[in-house]
Parts: structure tokens; C-alpha cells; sequence
């Protein structure tokens, strides 16, 4: 399977509904300083189950929700989709063989309400993560290199860069 | 779970080797476990660049540590091909021939695996299929567009 | 010693709430001292970036915390020259409009503080007067090299 | 007073004898990944008395000796030579105003005899810290950003940025 869309409504910069195809080949996103690039991956870990505001460069989580601009009010919620469509490269889990495409979603409110979704339909976090069990691909996985954090795969210390090994195994 | 994971390991540190020396043009790196039960111990990474003596890691510039970290990470995915992987702003301690080692690369391993790559680079954003451009018309919020760039491969 | 200090600290804050806004073409910046003695609490800096809400530090992306971190050191540098600043690779995380800013106002600083800049950016190298070049002929042993520019300013 | 020349010798990467000019107007230290740029941040830092070896990116300070290379033997010491030159847009200490030049120093042997030089003469580092004392030059100020560490100025924590006004002051 392959990310083939994503899409972006009240998270972060993302005050109006954003959808960013990508089809095949390799896509880069470019735009100048403090556009939305990194929030695109912070939203990206955000719906694979990232827990930490901290890790999101937020305070609290409700940081992720968009929080106005000078001429636009704050949103009242933050929604991520992200969509994968079948692809030979990588199979999906045995359960997911016959869908044409998964979808993976969360959603959360001000209040503090939130809520995962698959195929649009509520579920828990653990499913989603049952989804990409095997693939390598989550939220603090080695698959998602944040800004600045290249080095630190090297840089950690011995104990830690045997989490990588792990992972992959 | 032990035996699966010094499989992984001695995997991953077969393909590190050969990866290492193709992004340095020479040198050597091996990944090292350390004493005692292969479940507990730590992994040490070696390397000797070319034309220069084996050292710590620690001694290395910044554009090495990045080439380094770039070839293990590769080798992992070599190892266990993974759908997606993000890679944002990786090539900003690069010079102009790592940056298109690099790009090289992410092109060799595009046909396992879909990379989605952050730069302000220019080489590297002439080495893409697609731009994804993202701005800010209305001062605070994101917009999107896309710009294909019309390769004939 | 608290008199130096609070003088200090205003002269800086003035520098950093006007050298702000030039950098990054609007918006607004200034610096706090914690609540109560000056001689102990810490200094919280506030920004409004242009269009945007104030928000916390955290949330500035990469290169908007580079430019806030150079208005910063430059207003450190307005308020007491030193006779020398070196800047490592300073540049890398920024954009092309954002490099040319740091370059014009590093020729502006250049009349007070003697600058030593190391870069890969091709646009940086171009604003300089003179190119230092650091190779290794003889793999492992760094040798120096001058490249006047000839720049009739 | 500004730095006019460097002078180094054995110290890091720089096996042989090297003379860095710096004539007055914007220098940029340029080259491959690798080369030596950042050395040369490291050697000024340890003239003006680094003591970490670890924030010099080595274990031991002996570290900062070349080590040799694949054609080339380990040096038997380091020695690098700041050269500083009046310049009326910052005046040096009073004791120093009638010297053309000041030549600070600093020379390591692989026995771990080390030495500091204030004019070609053996001093102590306090002597060298007190030529630069209100300049705002030290091997830990500000007025010298490491590779990667820009955002440092911003990111520490409120009492640490405190450090930088005292500095000032
Ligand atoms: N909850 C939020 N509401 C509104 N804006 C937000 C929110 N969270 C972050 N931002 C904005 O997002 C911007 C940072 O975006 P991001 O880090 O994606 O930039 P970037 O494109 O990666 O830039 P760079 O090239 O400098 O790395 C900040 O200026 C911040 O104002
Ligand atoms: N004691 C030593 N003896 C020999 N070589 C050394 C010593 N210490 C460091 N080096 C070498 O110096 C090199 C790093 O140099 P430096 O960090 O200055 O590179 P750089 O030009 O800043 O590169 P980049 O552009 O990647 O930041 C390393 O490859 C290391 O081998
Ligand atoms: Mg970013
Ligand atoms: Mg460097």
C-alpha cells in the first residue's frame, strides 16, 4: 500500500480543508519558512497515534488545532485523514486485502473529545496501529525523520540505537 | 525473538557495509553489538572514512554524520521495505555532491518505497517528479498546490 | 551590579523589538523579565510573527526560530560590539528570501564586528567579499586556500 | 582590534603548518563536507580556553592532536596561534594599546604538557581571558555560534538566556 492522499482541515496552519494528492514517483513539498511544511509530517505521526503535544511542538495538545490568525477566527476542531490505496510494493494486512482503499482518520474537538477513525467508522487507537503492525510505518517510527533529526539516529546512544534494530525485526 | 533479531541485525549490518562505502566513494562502517546477551547489549557503529584513520563518531563533520545516519537508514529499509517514509529537511547539511548522492539514492529506493522529502534545496527539487508547493496567500494559513515537473524517465 | 543588568537588558529588548519586525517584514517582539529580583528570574521572549497570533516559541518552525535567534544575536551585537563573530552554517535552515535578509544584514553589521561565516549556500558565498576554501588534497589533511571576489562596493 | 590571521599547526584535521588570512570586509570559510571548516571554529574556541574536550566533539582533549591519516603518522602535538591587529571600531585593553599586533597561543603535546602564550611569551589562561575580558570574546560566548546550535540562543530555558545578558552587561 501507498499514501495516496491526505487530507487536513483545522490542524495547525490548516485553517480550511487542504487535500495533497500524491501520486507516484517522488513528491516534495517546498514553500518558504513557517508555511506548513513540518506541519504536514506533525500531522501525518498526529493520526499514526502520537501522544505527546511536546513531540507535536505543542504545549498541549490542544495546540494541534488550528488557533486563528490575525483575520481568522480559531477552529473549533482538528481533523487528518490520511488515505493509502493499494500498491504491489507493499502488501496490506491480510484483513485489508480486498479494499481498494484504507482510510485513517482522527478528529479532535476543543472540548478535549476525541476520536480515531477507520474506513470512517470509530475505533481505537490499537486498531489503527494493528493496520501498519509489520509495515515499520508509526508514529515515533524510524520510517518519519523530523526536521533537524537526522543525526540522532547515529547520535543516540548504544542502548537506543537498538530500538532501530528491533523495530525492523 | 532472539534469533529473529540477530537475524534482523546481522541483515541490516550486511547491507550497512555495502551501502556505506557507495555513499563516501571508499572507507569502511560496521555495526557492532556489544558483550554479553544479544537481547540487552547496545550497537556500536564504526566507521573509516576514506583516506583517513578509523575514529569516533563523535569527530565526525556534520555533512558525515548526516551521510552516515542516511546510509543506515537505508540499509533499514533495505532490509524491511516499508511503505511511507518522511524525510524533511535532510539534505540541509549537505554539500552540493552529497546532495546528489543522496538524490541518487532516494531515486534507486523509490521503487521499493514511497518517500515524501521536505527541502529548500534546489538540486533536490530538481531531482523530484512533483513539487507540492505550500503557502500562505492569507497571512496564518496553509494552502497547497501542485507543480509537475515534467520528467521523461 | 543590578543597575548594569537592568540597563543591559532594556538596551537589548529595544535593539531586538525594532531589528524583529525588519527581519521578518512586519509582526512584533520583545523580551520579559520574569517576576520578581532581576538578578534571579529568567527572560521570556514573545513573538508575533506577520499575520499571525502570538503564540509560543515551541510552535515557530525551523527557519523562523533561526531568524528569531539571529535578530536576537545581532541585537546583543548592536548593544555591546565584539570585536569578532563566527557563524557556523547559520544559513542552512533557511529560505532564499530569508538568506538574502541575513546577508544584507550582515554587511550592514560587518562596519562594527569583524564576521567569519562558514557556508554551503552558493547565495551566501556570492555576498561575501572573500571565500576561504578548505580542502583535503592529501585525503585526511585540511589545506587553505583565498578567493578574492573582487567586489567594487 | 580583529582577528587578521589564524595560524595552525597539528590541531585536528590541520596536519600541516596552515596560515589563514583574514583581511578586513566578510570572509566565508567554504569547502566538501568534511573538510575541516568547523576545525577551524574548534581551534579559536580552544585558544581562548576551552577546558571541554566533549564541546571540542572529542573524548580526551588529546583528540584535538592530529590523529594521522591513511599516508600520514599522528602529530606529536597541537599548536594554534590566534593574531589579532588595531582596528579603531573596538579598541583593545589599555596594557595592549601600543602593540601592532597580540599573538595569543596555545600548544598541546601527546604527554599532555600544555602551555598558553600571550605574545610568544608562556602565560597563564587568566592572562588570556583578561585580554579579551569586556569584549565580549570567550571560548563559551555568544559572539561564536557551533555548527547546528543557532537556535540554542532561543530555545534554552528562561534562566539560561539570563547568561547572555549577564554577558553583555
Ligand atoms: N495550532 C496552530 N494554529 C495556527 N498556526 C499554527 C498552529 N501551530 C503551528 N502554527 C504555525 O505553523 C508555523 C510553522 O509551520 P511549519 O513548522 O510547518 O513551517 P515549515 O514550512 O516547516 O518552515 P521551515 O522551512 O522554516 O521549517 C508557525 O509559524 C506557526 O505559527
Ligand atoms: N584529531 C584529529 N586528527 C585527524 N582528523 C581529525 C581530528 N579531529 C577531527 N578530524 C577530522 O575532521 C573531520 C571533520 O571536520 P569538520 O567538522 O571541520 O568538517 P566540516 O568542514 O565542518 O564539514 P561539514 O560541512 O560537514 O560541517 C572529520 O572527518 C575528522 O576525521
Ligand atoms: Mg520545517
Ligand atoms: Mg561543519
Amino acid at each position: 500500500m501507498r499514501l495516496a492522499r491526505l487530507e487536513i482541515n483545522g490542524f495547525k496552519s490548516f485553517a480550511n480543508r487542504t487535500v495533497l494528492d500524491l501520486p507516484d514517483g517522488l513528491n516534495a513539498i517546498v514553500g518558504p519558512n513557517g508555511c506548513g511544511k513540518s506541519n504536514v509530517v506533525d500531522a501525518i505521526r498526529w493520526v499514526l497515534g502520537e501522544q505527546s503535544a511536546r513531540s507535536l511542538r505543542g504545549r498541549s495538545m490542544e495546540d494541534v488545532i488550528f488557533a486563528g490568525s490575525q483575520n481568522r477566527a480559531p477552529a473549533g476542531l482538528a481533523e487528518v485523514t490520511l488515505v493509502f490505496e493499494q500498491d504491489d510494493r507493499s502488501p496490506p494486512p491480510v484483513a485489508y486485502l480486498n479494499y481498494p482503499e484504507i482510510r485513517v482518520s482522527r478528529v479532535l474537538h476543543r472540548d478535549g473529545a476525541s476520536e480515531y477513525r477507520l474506513m470512517n467508522l470509530p475505533c481505537r487507537l490499537k486498531d489503527i496501529v494493528d493496520v501498519f503492525s509489520g509495515t515499520g510505518l508509526g508514529s515515533r517510527s524510524y520510517a518519519i525523520i523530523e526536521q533537524g533529526k537526522i543525526a540522532y539516529l547515529i547520535a543516540a546512544r548504544p542502548d537506543e540505537r537498538r530500538m532501530l534494530f528491533e523495530e525492523a525485526a | 525473538s532472539r534469533q529473529r533479531f540477530l537475524e534482523s541485525f546481522a541483515g541490516i549490518s550486511e547491507r550497512f557495509s555495502t551501502l556505506f562505502p557507495r555513499l563516501f566513494g571508499g572507507g569502511s562502517a560496521q555495526l557492532r553489538l556489544g558483550e554479553g546477551d544479544p537481547l540487552e547489549t547496545g550497537v556500536d557503529i564504526l566507521v573509516q572514512l576514506p583516506g583517513k584513520r578509523l575514529q569516533a563518531m563523535e569527530l565526525l563533520s556534520g555533512g558525515e554524520k548526516a551521510m552516515t545516519a542516511i546510509a543506515l537508514l537505508f540499509s533499514l529499509f533495505l532490509y524491511r521495505p516499508s511503505p511511507l517514509c518522511v524525510l524533511d529537511e535532510v539534505d540541509a547539511p549537505l554539500d552540493e555532491s552529497n546532495v546528489d548522492k543522496y538524490n541518487a539514492l532516494l531515486r534507486e529506493m523509490s521503487r521499493t518505497t514511497q518517500f515524501l522529502v521536505i527541502t529548500h534545496n534546489r538540486r533536490t527539487m530538481e531531482a523530484m517528479d512533483r513539487l507540492v508547493g505550500v503557502t500562505m496567500d492569507e497571512p496564518g494559513c496553509s494552502n497547497v498546490y501542485t507543480v509537475n515537473l515534467e520528467r521523461h524517465r
